[in-house]
């Protein structure tokens, strides 16, 4: 099973078209694995990146030199997924 | 006994699979069940058809879950069959609808990615095809159809979440649906629902014209998104593909339209909050609700407006 312990999810603002296409280049370094939740689209329009744990400071470093706004959406996946599990399985007993 | 499942719950494939034998034993007047394909791992393709009868009448697709993270939708899926078949002989206006209009209805259309979302790894969106050549799995099927297959918007990359597969209809998944909407011959609207950003959309994707049929199109969209709001408040916008995200090649409702089916939408429904793909359980009921008139007002304008 793929854990996701410590990975974040970010949500950008691109102010520009010129930050749009940088997202999408961001995007486009597979080292950096991240994962486009809802892509970017328009300027003022929000983005959605999961970025593994590994790989945060350095897609932080990337969004705060060129200057992109970003805040944290979810700040540990694998907290949300063990939520989402527990939720599952309590919906199961209860319906046993 | 289908309203003994819990609705307000997420499911695995078996559950909502064993769901829809219930739901097609408390209604068999109404509901059966088909099977259109298998899967590139050899599952069932199912699909649920409610028609009260006629032969080749006017019809309707809608799928839910070609991307498998996106669980709210196989939940809408299955709430919006539940309501479809309660509410026919009580409510009036599913009763004309279905009186008239036979609606297919896959509700786990990827479902290789969705067990595969509840064994392995939850946040997986594609199909689970092996690439020749790549040590990556998986084709995303909204982007394998052949509607501009291959453009912008889409990856050659195996490796990439929108890797457009080594040709048109080349996931089973799609070349199921392909197969049965051309035979059928009589499908007049498509309605792919996907989440998670606040969108009702329609032809095209993969290039900026506007489509022949963009102002009947967009007035019904801002019709369903209004009705939609009216519920819970909950705002979408809406537009063609292209200008509400951006270029994106190879999508299901491009192809639909490309192929004669007028009324093609695609949805990407709820999060109101921050959750993504991991929307809460208590989320379902809600998302679904608020989805029901706007879904409502497409079928009703497809069943008035015959062509």
């Amino acid at each position: 099973e793929q854990l996701f312990v410590g990975d974040q999810v970010l949500r950008v603002v691109a102010s520009s078209e010129e930050q749009i296409a940088l997202l999408r280049a961001l995007g486009e370094q597979v080292e950096l694995q991240v994962d486009f939740w809802r892509d970017p689209t328009k300027p003022g329009r929000p983005a959605d990146l999961r970025v593994p744990f590994s790989r945060l400071q350095a897609v932080k470093i990337f969004l705060e030199s060129h200057g992109i706004s970003y805040s944290i959406m979810i700040e540990d996946v694998q907290q949300l997924l063990d939520e989402e599990k527990r939720t599952m399985m309590l919906s199961r007993r209860m319906e046993r | 006994r289908a309203n003994q499942f819990n609705f307000a719950s997420y499911h695995t494939l078996e559950e909502i699979y064993d769901w829809m034998d219930t739901l097609v034993a408390d209604h068999p007047n109404l509901v059966s069940k088909i099977q259109i394909g298998e899967s590139y791992e050899k599952r069932p393709l199912y699909v649920l058809k409610f028609s009260t009868g006629g032969s080749n009448r006017p019809a309707v697709w809608l799928d839910t879950g070609i991307h498998s993270r996106e669980w709210v939708t196989q939940a809408t899926g299955v709430w919006t069959a539940n309501k479809l078949a309660e509410d026919y002989g009580h409510d009036p206006t599913v009763t004309s609808l279905l009186d008239t209009v036979d609606i297919f209805f896959e509700i786990v259309t990827n479902p290789d990615g969705y067990a595969f979302t509840h064994s392995s790894n939850r946040l997986w969106r594609k199909t689970r095809s092996i690439n020749a050549g790549s040590s990556c799995i998986g084709v995303d099927p909204n982007r394998n159809w052949d509607a501009g297959f291959g453009d912008a918007g889409s990856s050659s990359n195996p490796c990439s979440e929108t890797y457009h597969g080594p040709y048109a209809h080349s996931e089973s998944e799609v070349k199921s649906i392909v197969d049965f909407i051309k035979s059928h011959g009589n499908v007049k609207a498509l309605i792919s629902i996907h989440s998670y950003s606040q969108m009702l959309m329609f032809p095209y994707g993969y290039k900026r014209t506007p489509a022949p049929d963009h102002e009947e199109l967009n007035e019904l969209a801002k019709k369903a998104v209004s009705d939609l709001a009216a519920v819970y408040g909950t705002k979408y916008t809406y537009g063609s593909i292209a200008d509400t995200i951006y270029l994106a090649a190879g999508t299901t409702v491009d192809w639909a339209y490309e192929n004669g089916v007028k009324y093609s939408y695609t949805f990407e429904l709820r999060d109101t909050g921050r959750y993504g793909f991991l929307l809460p359980s208590s989320q379902i009921i809600p998302t679904a609700t608020e989805t029901w008139p706007a879904l409502l007002d497409i079928l009703v304008h497809v069943q008035q407006h015959p062509y």
